[in-house]
């Protein structure tokens, strides 16, 4: 049985949005503690990884451990269905998702805060996934960048016009991210900046050592679209491991996207 | 030129 309700519905549609591009399917691994998803993208080169703790729900019940095979795409249609009455306030929807006894449906009810006489009834087919899981060991990262997710979407959207890849480098003096292509080169510098009115327009830098590493700036521009999730990205460096960019969803838990690094032949 | 590893480069599969 499992019976969860998330008042701020608006979330779980952020959250497809953030992830159904780079992943068609998943499997959504629901047990007592909440709410977990882990999955590669085609290529095997990315991978995302969801947490939505059971506290950050309204209402949550998970009598056993149940994974959900869903398409990710078909789950933001319906879920969009629930923001497209211009009427009913469409950013908040509630929301209660109970798959059938047999496991193969998964029933998603909408009921809007605001006109509670409307109730709409979605039910979206299940689907077996094979997927494999990665292990992922806790690390320690020679950086870890904690900037406006804004200004780093930014960054990625700029640079992906001028170059394919984007070296991202951590030293004493900032954060650069750079890019070449046939057009010419570009460099970003990101300073340390705590002196900021509000918390979230940081940047703060933690360097242990430097670190230089180069990523295909098609799988970042892709992550920055959870940035309606956070105000804030981490972005954790290690050389030769894949990096995290990671968007807190408040008091709920996370969006983690891991990307491996291009390694020089 | 630059090669793109996967990432079961880095992490086990469980």
């Amino acid at each position: 049985m499992l019976e969860l309700r998330l008042v701020q519905g608006s979330l779980l549609k952020k959250v497809l949005e953030s992830i159904k591009d780079l992943v068609n399917d998943a499997n959504f691994d629901c047990s007592a503690t909440g709410f977990s998803l882990q999955a590669m993208d085609s290529s095997h080169v990315a991978l995302v990884a969801l947490l939505l703790r059971s506290e950050g729900f309204e209402h949550y019940r998970c009598d056993r451990n149940m994974s959900m095979g869903m398409n990710l795409n078909n789950m933001a249609k319906m879920l969009k269905c629930a923001g497209n009455d211009d009427i009913i306030t469409p950013s908040r929807p509630m929301m209660a998702v109970t798959p059938s006894p047999s496991c193969s449906k998964v029933q998603v009810r909408f009921t809007c805060c605001f006109a509670q006489d409307k109730i709409a009834d979605f039910e979206m087919k299940l689907m077996d996934i094979d997927s494999e899981h990665l292990g992922i060991p806790e690390a320690e990262y020679h950086a870890i960048v904690r900037m406006p997710s804004s200004e780093f979407s930014r960054i990625c959207k700029d640079l992906s016009s001028i170059g394919d890849t984007v070296v991202i480098s951590v030293t004493k003096e900032g954060v650069r991210f750079s890019t070449r292509g046939d057009i010419g080169t570009a460099n970003v510098v990101c300073r340390q900046n705590t002196t900021v009115d509000k918390p979230e327009e940081a940047t703060i830098i933690e360097m242990n050592e430097p670190v230089s590493l180069t990523f295909a700036l098609r799988y970042m521009n892709s992550f920055t679209k959870a940035t309606p999730l956070s105000n804030t990205v981490t972005i954790s460096l290690s050389s030769e491991l894949p990096v995290v960019v990671e968007y807190k969803i408040a008091e709920m838990g996370y969006v983690r996207f891991y990307l491996a690094p291009k390694i020089e032949d | 030129a630059q090669n793109q590893p996967k990432l079961s480069a880095f992490f086990s599969l469980r």
